[in-house]
């Protein structure tokens, strides 16, 4: 269990994967293993904003990428890019003093740390995007435990947001 | 029941939290 106001990386990304199926996207989301294509997380993406995560942006990321892992880090690559220019250029924010997520270790090694830390920043995106009392909504319906979670990962993360 | 009590006081903190959010004013500044 971790410390009040710290995180614990393992349990982050565990809660996060529980947040994350709550958008119900087409691609199977139930383990990690699932998330390291980046499919996952570009539909989820486009579910919080159609236009900027448009077709032709998730037209770039590829399906199919099996074990491939050059191929997961590409599209975990353009999902990132995607995320912090989105925070950016439509919600007005820079992100500080935050240790962005290594996309070689999700794609090569499925590390949990560090997908928890791309999941925080997708989860940053549904909590101040333009339908963010949906996504807030469906967070205060979750298991007490995982709501702990997520407002810590969303205390982190404005404690290191800029306008 | 103190863990009750216990309970009751963090459902408060999150309902704080995440109303406090959703009063946010957020979004691009044009």
């Amino acid at each position: 269990m971790s410390r009040t106001g710290t995180l614990d990386r393992m349990e982050l990304c565990g809660s996060l994967l529980t947040w994350i199926q709550t958008f119900g996207v087409e691609a199977p989301c139930k383990t990690v293993d699932d998330l390291t294509s980046g499919i996952v997380m570009a539909q989820a993406l486009q579910k919080i904003d159609i236009v900027y995560f448009s077709d032709a942006w998730i037209g770039r990321i590829k399906p199919d990428v099996g074990d491939n892992w050059r191929l997961k880090i590409s599209n975990l690559k353009k999902i990132l890019k995607g995320v912090l220019d989105y925070n950016q250029e439509i919600l007005g924010q820079h992100i500080n003093d935050f240790t962005l997520p290594d996309v070689n270790l999700i794609g090569e090694h499925s590390d949990p740390a560090e997908l928890g830390r791309m999941l925080q920043l997708i989860l940053g995106c549904a909590v101040n995007c333009e339908q963010k009392q949906e996504y807030i909504q469906t967070i205060m319906m979750m298991e007490e435990s995982v709501q702990h979670v997520v407002m810590t990962a969303i205390q982190e993360l404005m404690s290191k947001e800029t306008p | 029941d103190p863990n009750m009590k216990a309970g009751a006081a963090s459902e408060g903190v999150l309902a704080n939290f995440f109303n406090s959010l959703l009063s946010k004013k957020t979004g691009s500044p044009g």
